[in-house]
């Protein structure tokens, strides 16, 4: 079952919010870089970087959302999200990338490249603990 | 007077999703 998508995306991604690294180095978002993502992890001691492939984008009931389906990690975990159009993701390579990037830099002013199937995006697992 | 306003930062984990449940070994 896919998440739900909230009304309205989240404060962080309007273009120029300032972002803490894991060293306490400041971003804008729009500056952010896969690098920053894998050394921020590296440095939480608790949080993995994973690679996310998108295997599939589907229409949502929900009006202006969509279904992704992500392959996650090594084990190629399936996990399907419901999110807005607009919604960015980090796309190793390409950066910021959402399926609707017009909409996305119309309501946020964040340049992003189209978010497809076979991309490879970042996300993030907890560490397993002991 | 104009009250200075703090600028919000983020931490740079509110930006990635959570998209695998965690592995148990």
């Amino acid at each position: 079952t896919p998440l739900s998508p909230s009304s309205a995306l989240p404060p962080y991604f309007m273009k120029g919010s300032i972002i803490q690294l894991a060293d306490g180095e400041l971003k804008r978002v729009e500056d952010l870089r896969a690098e920053d993502f894998l050394q921020s992890a590296d440095l939480s001691g608790e949080l993995k970087i994973d690679s996310s492939t998108v295997e599939r984008i589907d229409s949502s009931r929900t009006p202006d959302a969509v279904i992704i389906q992500f392959s996650v990690g090594e084990h190629k975990t399936q996990v399907c999200v419901e999110v807005l159009v607009e919604y960015p993701f980090f796309v190793f390579g390409q950066g910021w990338s959402s399926c609707c990037p017009h909409r996305t830099t119309q309501l946020l002013a964040l340049s992003c490249a189209r978010l497809s199937v076979g991309d490879v995006c970042i996300s993030l697992t907890l560490k397993s603990l002991r | 007077n104009v009250e200075p306003r703090s600028v919000p930062v983020f931490p740079w984990h509110s930006l990635v999703p959570f998209l695998a449940p965690t592995q148990s070994d």
